[in-house]
């Protein structure tokens, strides 16, 4: 700016505090809009259901047909399962979560990767050491062994990410589509949930797979 | 870049979040819940023209200075966005079709002085 010219912040300076918010949220909404190329913001007049929209990523999930076999053979489909934490319970110093896949008959999906991703709040600066434990349970739910043992040393507020390819794989090849996971903290650890989070910090398995096609037999 | 506290005067960015479900945008915006805009404000003195927030050093102010005090027609400097990120959105269009999309240069990062 030239001298003596205001800059376009010192203007937004000038104005009392409920004014610059005005303002400001003013500013953002045609920034959207202009952005999107909207004259308006849409009307909604009947918004899909949230159950309509999950179905609708469950679809998604069958992202593309895999052209990479080799000529003559049937195309396997590649795939991606998200679960959602389903239930969980906890204690002062553990938390036990749920995850279910809900996908198609057991036996017919091979899990090429799997990532457990939690929230993690930590409650101030430091490391902080948490115990994760995969267990596994029978179909019938009522034994429960444990799968894997993990300690992560979270140092800030933030997602972590953890490997758990071996257990889901395991998971499936048993037929079995539920996966607990254990989380143990110290006192005063922070905690990945339960109350108090929203929607999207919850924590969830994601896993990329593929569909088992069942062997060709030729008669000669 | 600096972050604005309560005792500074300084070019700064502060923070500034617009919640969706506040001003009515809910229904049409599935993601994220709020827009964290954020914003640049303070004063851009002249030993502090072009600088972005703290990269500079001590050098370029002394330089700047020379730069003003030898200038006929010195330039007021302005407290801008420097670094900026995209805002994702997942929204439903006019047709109700469900669009993602990445706006680019819409969250403020970083401010500075021009």
């Amino acid at each position: 700016a030239s001298k003596g010219m205001w800059c376009p912040a010192c203007r937004l300076a000038a104005l009392a505090p409920t004014m610059q918010r005005d303002v400001l949220i003013a500013l953002a909404k045609q920034s959207i809009l202009s952005k999107l190329r909207l004259p308006d913001r849409p009307n909604i007049t009947q918004p899909t259901s949230r159950e309509a929209l999950l179905m609708a990523l469950r679809r998604m999930r069958v992202q593309r047909l895999d052209t990479a076999t080799s000529p003559g053979m049937m195309p396997r489909l590649s795939l991606t399962l998200l679960s959602v934490l389903c239930t969980g319970s906890s204690t002062s110093r553990s938390v036990r979560l749920h995850f279910r896949f809900t996908q198609e008959p057991a036996g017919s999906t091979e899990i090429l990767q799997a990532t457990l991703y939690l929230f993690w709040a930590v409650p101030g600066p430091g490391t902080h050491p948490v115990t994760v434990r995969l267990l596994q349970s029978d179909p019938t739910g009522l034994n429960v062994t444990m799968a894997s043992e993990t300690r992560l040393e979270v140092q800030r507020t933030g997602w972590v990410t953890l490997d758990v390819s071996r257990a889901v794989q395991s998971l499936f090849g048993r037929g079995s589509q539920r996966l607990t996971v254990e989380l143990e903290v110290m006192e005063d650890g922070g905690s990945p949930l339960l109350a108090g989070h929203r929607d999207s910090h919850w924590p969830f398995v994601a896993a990329q797979a593929r569909a088992r096609m069942p062997h060709r037999l030729q008669r000669r | 870049g600096i972050n604005c506290s309560g005792d500074s005067r300084m070019c700064c960015r502060k923070e500034f979040f617009v919640d969706f479900k506040e001003i009515g945008w809910e229904d049409w915006i599935i993601q994220p819940e709020g827009y964290h805009m954020n914003y640049c404000a303070g004063l851009c003195p002249l030993h502090m023209a072009g600088i972005p927030g703290l990269a500079a050093s001590f050098h370029t102010a002394v330089l700047n200075l020379i730069k003003a005090n030898n200038a006929d027609a010195a330039v007021d400097s302005c407290c801008v966005p420097t670094q900026r990120r995209p805002l994702s959105l997942l929204y439903y269009d006019r047709d109700s079709n469900i669009v993602k999309t990445d706006i680019p240069d819409m969250i403020v990062d970083a401010c500075g002085c021009t």
